[in-house]
């Protein structure tokens, strides 16, 4: 464990807070997709199966079952509580564009052909691209709610922090998970254009609003 | 199933 890791980790948890604050506080989940809390769930699943066969320590247990938890808990409030603010005539990013080609990466790049080192490797890849319902979404409004763009700065910064943690473990330990580093700066590259719309208005003090 | 490589990172 090292600063970064630690920082991306209170980061990712700090996003899920926010959501959740955003959706129960304004008793609506507008703007939020719902795919994208889906996938979410997906990946949690898939990689923190190994919950039951090993165990790392107990941060990294109660984390694992905090994101596994929480993800459930947000698709309850956007399906149950809190249906009717839920628009899935916005949230029309295609899935199977999505888990279709990670299932192929998946097969292609893993660290061992068993169900275990599959899952993984398509929870990795799956979590790269699983905030692109969301910003689909975004790019189709055009404008969020403050809080809303506080939840996804707060959520890239978790794997942005991942990149320098990576760097670290390079020189101190010569740990190198390609898998990991690949899809992470793609996970990140993603959230550029919206890291730069943040940057510029948001913590300005301005509303989020693309240019039309 | 043995893990190849060490799972320790979230």
């Amino acid at each position: 464990m090292n600063i970064f890791r630690f920082f991306g980790d209170l980061s990712h948890l700090a996003s899920i807070f926010i959501l959740i604050h955003k959706i129960t506080t304004t008793r609506s989940c507008r703007g939020i997709s719902f795919k994208t809390q889906a996938l979410y769930v997906t990946v949690f699943v898939t990689r923190y199966l190994d919950l039951f066969t090993s165990y790392v320590s107990l941060y990294n247990t109660v984390m694992k079952i905090f994101f596994i938890a929480s993800s459930c808990y947000i698709l309850y409030l956007m399906r149950v509580r809190y249906r009717p603010t839920n628009d899935p005539s916005i949230d029309t990013f295609r899935l199977e564009y999505l888990v279709g080609p990670c299932v192929v990466l998946a097969l292609i790049f893993n660290y061992g052909y068993n169900p275990t080192e599959l899952l993984w490797s398509f929870s990795i890849f799956l979590e790269s691209v699983a905030i692109l319902p969301q910003l689909f979404m975004l790019q189709r409004t055009g404008e969020a709610e403050t809080i809303t763009t506080h939840y996804l700065a707060a959520l890239g910064a978790y794997r942005a922090l991942y990149i320098p943690n990576w760097i670290y473990r390079y020189f101190s330990e010569g740990y190198v998970d390609p898998i990991s580093v690949t899809a992470g700066l793609v996970q990140t590259g993603l959230y550029l254009d919206f890291f730069y719309v943040y940057f510029t208005k948001v913590l300005q003090g301005q509303k989020f609003e693309l240019p039309a | 199933t043995e893990s190849t490589t060490p799972k320790d990172e979230l």
